[in-house]
C-alpha cells in the first residue's frame, strides 16, 4: 500500500495547479523511491515530468509500484478543500480503486478526509536522453515569467540567445519587435535575485510563448528557475523542490529557415 | 516560417 504524508499541502496544491492546462489525465506513479508523473499535452509538443521523492514526505511507505491514474481536475477539485498549510496524507491500496486524501489542520482538530476514484491510463513513457546542455540559464522564477509574458503581448514565439554576452529573449510581431537581455548577476543580500549563465557554446533556438506562459504557471513553487538548452533539442525548463524533488517541463523547439 | 517540432522527434518512447 502507499501511504504519504506532506507536512504542506500546498506543494501538491502548486504542483498541480501548474500542470492541470497541460495534461488532463495522468498517472501518478509509486514505489519506494517517491511519487513521478510523466505526461506529453494532447499536441505531443512539450513534456511534463515530476518526481516528489520519498524523501519530501513524513513518513513514506509504498511496498510495491503503484499507479494512481488520475484525472487533474477533479484532483484540483479535491485539493481545493486544502488549506495550504494542512498536512496532507496520500493513501491507497495496492491496486486501489480509489485513492484517499487526508487533510489535517495544524492549529485546530479538523481532520477532512476524500476520496478520489482512479482511472486505468495507458500511458507511455518516453525515455529522455542524458544531455550536456550547451548552455544553463538560472534566473528567477518571476523575472522568467515576466519576460515570457511580456513577450506574448507581441508575438507566438520567442528566441532565446545565449552568448557569452548573456542571453537574449527576442520576438517579432505585427505590431513590432521586443527583446529583454540579461547578463550575470548576483546579489548577495538577495541570492533569489541572482541570474547565472553557464554556457560552453553559444545557443539559439526558438519556442511558442503560450507553453513557456503554461509553464510559468509553476512559479509559485520555487523562487528560482533553471532552464536549460542545446541547439536543436527541446528546452528544459526545471523548478527545484526540496530533498531534490522536481516539476520539469521540456518543450521542442521551432525548426526551420 | 519555423515549424513547431513535436517532443516525440526527440525523446523516444521506452
Amino acid at each position: 500500500m502507499l501511504e504519504a504524508k506532506l507536512d504542506q499541502a500546498s506543494i501538491l496544491k502548486k504542483v498541480v495547479d501548474a500542470i492541470k492546462d497541460l495534461v488532463q489525465d495522468c498517472n501518478f506513479d509509486c514505489n519506494d523511491s517517491g511519487i513521478a508523473l510523466q505526461a506529453m499535452d494532447n499536441s505531443h509538443v512539450a513534456l511534463v515530468s515530476m518526481a516528489l521523492k520519498a524523501e519530501s514526505f513524513q513518513p513514506y511507505r509504498c511496498d510495491r509500484n503503484i499507479a494512481l491514474g488520475l484525472n487533474l481536475t477533479s484532483l484540483t477539485k479535491v485539493l481545493r478543500a486544502a488549506q495550504n498549510e494542512d498536512m496532507l496524507t496520500l493513501r491507497a491500496e495496492d491496486a486501489p480503486d480509489s485513492l484517499n486524501l487526508v487533510f489535517e489542520s495544524k492549529a485546530d482538530d479538523r481532520i477532512s478526509e476524500y476520496d478520489l476514484k482512479l482511472m486505468d491510463i495507458d500511458q507511455e513513457h518516453l525515455g529522455i536522453p542524458e544531455t550536456e546542455y550547451a548552455a544553463t540559464i538560472t534566473l528567477p522564477s518571476s523575472e522568467f515569467r515576466r519576460i515570457c509574458t511580456d513577450l506574448m503581448a507581441l508575438s507566438e514565439s520567442v528566441t532565446i540567445d545565449a552568448s557569452k554576452d548573456g542571453v537574449k529573449f527576442s520576438c517579432t510581431g505585427d505590431i513590432g519587435n521586443g527583446a529583454v537581455t540579461l547578463r550575470s548577476h548576483t546579489n548577495v543580500d538577495k541570492p533569489e535575485l541572482n541570474v547565472d549563465i553557464e554556457l560552453s557554446e553559444p545557443v539559439s533556438l526558438t519556442f511558442s510563448l503560450k507553453y513557456l506562459v503554461n509553464f510559468c504557471k509553476a512559479s509559485a513553487l520555487s523562487h528560482q528557475v533553471k532552464i536549460c538548452l542545446s541547439n536543436e533539442v527541446p528546452l528544459l525548463v526545471e523548478y527545484a523542490l526540496e530533498n531534490q524533488s522536481h516539476l520539469r517541463f521540456y518543450l521542442a523547439p521551432k525548426i526551420g529557415d | 516560417g519555423k515549424q513547431q517540432r513535436s517532443i516525440l522527434g526527440f525523446f523516444s518512447k521506452a
